[in-house]
């Protein structure tokens, strides 16, 4: 079959026919591209370790394994119309997602559908969606505060204090609650929510979202029962490539349109008959 | 008769942090769900009014709660209906809208009355098991929306054939 692509007026994004990642975006109209593979991961929750009781819980992050892949392979279904082209994604039973691309989006677009978790093995999983790139970006990466303010973030550090780590990857996550990017000094990746979740760069090149999670222990920290829920979620993040000095201007509106987005009424037959404007 | 504040007060307490970041017990995320769940319903018919009443018309409004699993009774059994968008920001979008439909075959017409390009996407092939839709029908009628700055635009769909969704254009299967 045809090679793994969908592609508008504005974005190629082109997937690994072997393994059905993500594998890299162009941006056609400003005429720069970036290798970008994408995956779910999740953390295994802590028990509590030799090194502290404190178990992962609803308060509390705090992982005891490096990410685990959801899926090394996934199996695909592409389709191609007039009106969208979309690449459909099968990591498991519990975790989907829909890469897609509209003509005149300047964005690409991804909807995944996840849970219930598994948690047959008793181990909690946080899982996370992780973008990887060849961008340098020497531990920095930008997370808004509250959709307006947009805070730039360094791995293993804090402005005010002198920092001693202890949570490689818990302690540097920060909230997001309508986007994060990395940059380099040309490219800027920058990724919209549709919700506030946690983000974080604890690779260079590298920004992830913890997009659900399941814990099967209390964290001891009040709630007094694990966050246990078998839920469904679906959602969608919105990914740009941009040169940096135009980036701001490519996710400001798109933000804005993703966590106030139209209202949708249905009427049978004519409706009423409203004026437009 | 609507009522905004039934909302109002449910997204009041929804503010507690841990509404917010979700470390509430069980029982509490179920009673912040129904609260909201039922503060929406109020609001609902507080915009049906409103629209009946900027409309002149008393026919019923329908608010389809599970469309982003692609179930909307309405569309799903009609033959001809109407799409009402309302845009709260104070600038022009651009939307595409998505609705699970049984049809192979619409017209959708734009608030002026010229046709607006539209299509039946059909399931992508069943061989791979994913979770998209959790509705019945056979396929989802898509096209690109618009509407004014703080305002509202209407289109109308009618069902141009029955049976069902043709296979799309190009759609390819990999392992």
């Amino acid at each position: 079959s045809g090679p793994l692509e969908i592609q508008n007026e504005h974005l190629r994004v082109l997937f690994d026919p072997l393994t059905g990642h993500l594998r890299e975006i162009q941006n056609l109209e400003k005429g720069i591209s970036l290798p970008v593979f994408q995956n779910f991961y999740w953390y295994a929750a802590s028990a509590g370790d030799a090194a502290s009781p404190q178990a992962s819980g609803a308060y509390i992050f705090r992982p005891s394994s490096g990410p685990i892949p959801v899926a090394k392979r996934v199996s695909t279904a592409l389709l191609k119309t007039p009106l969208v082209q979309e690449l459909h994604q099968n990591f498991s039973s519990w975790c989907s997602q829909v890469v897609r691309l509209r003509p005149g989006q300047p964005f690409l677009e991804l909807e995944w559908t996840l849970g219930p978790i598994p948690v047959g093995d008793s181990v909690g999983k946080e899982l996370i969606t992780r973008f990887q790139t060849p961008l340098a970006t020497a531990g920095r990466f930008f997370t808004d505060s509250n959709g307006r303010q947009i805070l730039e973030r360094r791995r293993d550090y804090r402005p005010t204090w002198n920092l001693s780590q202890t949570e490689p990857v818990a302690g540097n996550y920060y909230p997001v609650n309508t986007r994060i990017f990395i940059q380099d000094e040309k490219l800027q990746l920058s990724v919209l929510t549709d919700r506030s979740q946690g983000g974080s760069s604890v690779q260079d090149g590298a920004l992830e979202l913890m997009v659900h999670r399941r814990l099967l222990h209390d964290d001891e920290r009040g709630v007094g029962e694990p966050l246990d829920e078998a839920l469904v979620v679906r959602g969608r993040h919105l990914v740009l490539l941009d040169p940096v000095g135009a980036a701001s201007d490519g996710h400001r509106g798109r933000a804005q349109e993703l966590v106030t987005p139209p209202h949708l009424i249905l009427a049978p037959g004519k409706g009423p008959h409203l004026r437009q404007a | 008769c609507g009522d905004s504040s039934v909302l109002r007060e449910a997204v009041a307490v929804a503010q507690h942090h841990d509404a917010v970041t979700g470390t509430e017990r069980q029982h509490v995320a179920n009673d912040y769900a129904r609260r909201l769940s039922e503060g929406w319903a109020s609001c609902q018919v507080l915009v049906a009014n409103a629209l009946s009443l900027l409309g002149g018309s008393k026919d019923p409004l329908v608010f389809c709660n599970a469309l982003n699993v692609s179930v909307c009774p309405l569309t799903e059994t009609s033959t001809h209906f109407t799409v009402i968008l309302y845009n709260s920001l104070a600038r022009r979008v651009s939307w595409p809208v998505r609705l699970p439909v049984n049809g192979t075959c619409y017209e959708v017409m734009d608030p002026q009355g010229h046709p607006l390009p539209s299509q039946v996407s059909p399931d992508p092939p069943r061989t791979i098991p994913y979770p998209e839709r959790a509705g019945g029908a056979q396929g989802e009628l898509l096209f690109q929306a618009f509407a004014p700055p703080l305002g509202f635009s209407t289109f109308r769909i009618r069902q141009l054939s029955r049976g069902s969704p043709q296979d799309p254009p190009k759609s390819v299967l990999e392992g």
